[in-house]
């Protein structure tokens, strides 16, 4: 994923990190002390289109070229994630049992353009 | 991008940095709410101790974890859930769980973690009975497991998750009696001594794990 600068303007990841204490959540989250709460958004210009966010194979680097060299794209793409991981949370719920559970598709690794 | 200027990435107008965190702050909250399927976050009914939550972590830490698959992992949810206790009486007592897991019907691991007093001389054996529903003023118990204890300190008693299914009020009462092993041959003497130890951070506790769906269902679905 190309890292991101605040100016780019092409597709890829923002990273922000989120703290609980923030949240004002920490009493009830234990574990971890906060997240990294990455989202995918920046412009899909034709070429990119179909593109995956980390190293494109030799298919999909000749298949934006055509795609580049053709002036009317089918339609317009957008930027989304491609690789999520999950997160594990130890919380506690309203009975003050402890609940350790592993959140499927929390954090946001890699985005491209769809 | 100062505000006021044009997003690069979208083109509308930027938000000032402080609203932009405000924003990211509000989507954290909705995406940790949504996927831990709460409509808003725990006001917390029942403190917890610390030393308890400290205790129980370290006792479940120094325990293997049976290896998971990891596509179960992520369908894998586990509670530690401490009890409330009376003494009934010296040799009995009473332990009350409030679990409030709607899924609590796909429970396929229980062990109920008990700090022993050095109550008698020799093996205890060590009864679990799970109180039913009151029926006309009386409260029907169905035995769980029955345990052999010859030392003090911490027991990781299993108990038969099928055995603990089906509690629709998420209040689950547990009656634990204790008597000498039949032919154990010391004598009761004296004044008998509490059977648990439930002060501070002894509390008892029960470690159960859930499966988000019902075994194999993610096969199928894929299937």
């Amino acid at each position: 994923t190309p890292t991101c600068e605040p100016a780019t303007p092409l597709c890829c990841r923002r990273d922000h990190y989120v703290d609980f204490q923030e949240l004002g959540w920490q009493d009830w989250i234990l574990q971890p002390e906060g997240y990294q709460l990455n989202y995918c958004s920046g412009q899909c210009p034709p070429h990119l289109a179909g593109s995956p966010g980390i190293a494109a194979s030799f298919h999909s680097a000749v298949f934006s070229l055509l795609k580049a060299n053709n002036p009317w794209p089918a339609s317009t793409s957008c930027c989304v994630p491609t690789a999520r991981r999950p997160l594990s949370l130890l919380y506690l719920d309203h009975n003050g049992n402890v609940v350790k559970t592993d959140v499927p598709d929390m954090v946001v690794e890699a985005c491209g353009c769809s | 991008p100062r505000a006021g200027g044009q997003c690069p990435a979208c083109g509308g107008p930027t938000l000032e940095l402080e609203s932009q965190r405000e924003l990211l702050l509000h989507l954290a909250k909705r995406s940790i709410l949504d996927k831990l399927h709460l409509s808003q976050r725990p006001t917390l009914n029942r403190p917890v101790s610390r030393a308890a939550l400290r205790t129980a972590l370290q006792r479940l830490h120094g325990v293997p974890q049976g290896a998971l698959p990891e596509d179960n992992r992520e369908q894998e949810c586990e509670i530690i859930s401490f009890a409330e206790t009376d003494s009934t009486s010296a040799y009995s007592s009473l332990l009350t769980f409030h679990l409030s897991t709607p899924r609590f019907h796909h429970l396929y691991h229980a062990r109920l973690w008990l700090h022993m007093l050095p109550t008698l001389p020799g093996t205890l054996c060590l009864r679990i009975f799970r109180w039913g529903p009151r029926r006309r003023h009386q409260r029907s118990r169905t035995l769980l497991a029955e345990h052999h204890i010859t030392n003090l300190g911490w027991h990781a008693l299993t108990l038969p998750s099928s055995g603990l299914r089906g509690e629709k009020s998420g209040v689950l009462k547990l009656q634990l009696d204790c008597r000498p092993l039949e032919g154990n041959n010391s004598t009761v003497t004296g004044q008998p001594r509490r059977l648990l130890d439930t002060a501070g951070h002894q509390q008892p506790f029960l470690e159960l794990k859930i499966r988000a769906n019902e075994p194999g269902a993610g096969r199928a679905r894929r299937r």
